[in-house]
């Protein structure tokens, strides 16, 4: 099943997301 | 629950990822599930509401079609689009072998796939996403009798 | 008296006995003040006593309708300066304002100015 998503990263356990400063941003001099 | 959580972590249910019936790929058991036993946990990246909202509109534009995007409740969701175990592969059906459930280990709030009858090998595990009610609809394959149309 | 209000701020922010000095980690998260204005010139200040390396801050006006679970200036409701590189955000548009931004030791001014016969 890595062949039909590719970019996808196998979990054990749920992790946390560590939020980036721009991710509200759609639009950054 | 919490019982049921540790087993499922130690002994995993061997289930496995092939051609579906439903759509594309499917998660398949492996071997015999009773019902009402823990079958696998949704995994994936814990996120806010409003950082889900922006990821869906960016899925969207960049044409990822179905949602991995899970509500655990109002302060987080699970996001395994792009990470996460197998329980992002099964598929919706509205007329389910299985239920999802929220539970609680060491207060922290996760998401399980449960057995809702007993699943025999070579079954696919299907529950329904219970989508939101939305304007633009998503047709529903899962070709059941009682099958309601559409996923949202 | 305007203080940070405890009723009305994204509830992982902490804010200090005093009411004068709000801490927040981890994704951006906002609160507003005690006091609101709807008409006339409007001018406050603020300090930033602390700002850890990767940390910033987006600070301005914010209306009642504004999502605090988010930066001042996601959305339609607000307008903000951010301490890095000194952008203004409304609409989630971050444009260019000041040459550099601010950090730890600068007092910020924020005017605003409203129609006084604001409806």
């Amino acid at each position: 099943w890595t062949s039909f998503a590719p970019e996808f990263k196998e979990l054990d356990e749920n992790v946390e997301y560590d939020e980036d400063e721009g991710d509200f941003d759609e639009m950054d001099e | 629950d919490l019982l049921k959580f540790n087993q499922l972590k130690f002994r995993k249910k061997q289930l496995k990822f092939a051609r579906s019936g439903i759509h594309d790929w499917g998660l398949f058991a492996m071997e015999d599930i009773a019902a009402d036993e823990m079958v696998i946990e949704y995994v994936g990246q814990r996120i806010r509401p409003l950082i889900a909202d922006i990821r869906e509109k960016q899925y969207e534009t960049i044409g990822i079609g179905s949602s991995y995007l899970f509500r655990i409740d109002s302060e987080s969701i699970i996001d395994a689009t792009k990470c996460g175990n197998l329980a992002r592969f099964i598929n919706h059906s509205c007329n389910p072998n299985c239920y999802a459930k929220i539970i609680t280990v060491d207060g922290v709030k996760k998401i399980v796939i449960y057995s809702k009858q007993p699943i025999a090998v070579n079954e696919e595990i299907t529950y329904d996403y219970k989508f939101p009610i939305e304007e633009d609809k998503i047709s529903c394959l899962c070709g059941t009798p009682n099958c309601r149309g559409t996923l949202n | 008296q305007v203080m940070l209000a405890l009723h009305d701020r994204a509830t992982q922010l902490k804010v200090t006995e005093g009411r004068t000095a709000v801490t927040g980690d981890k994704g951006y998260a906002s609160i507003r003040a005690t006091h609101f204005v709807s008409r006339g010139t409007w001018y406050y200040e603020a300090t930033i006593t602390e700002m850890a390396e990767n940390a910033a801050t987006r600070i301005g006006f914010a209306q009642a309708l504004a999502n605090l679970q988010a930066p001042i200036g996601f959305d339609k409701f607000g307008y903000s300066w951010r301490s890095r590189k000194g952008t203004k955000f409304h609409d989630s548009r971050g444009l260019h304002y000041s040459d550099e931004g601010y950090g730890k030791g600068d007092t910020l001014g924020f005017l605003i100015h409203l129609p006084v016969e604001a409806t």
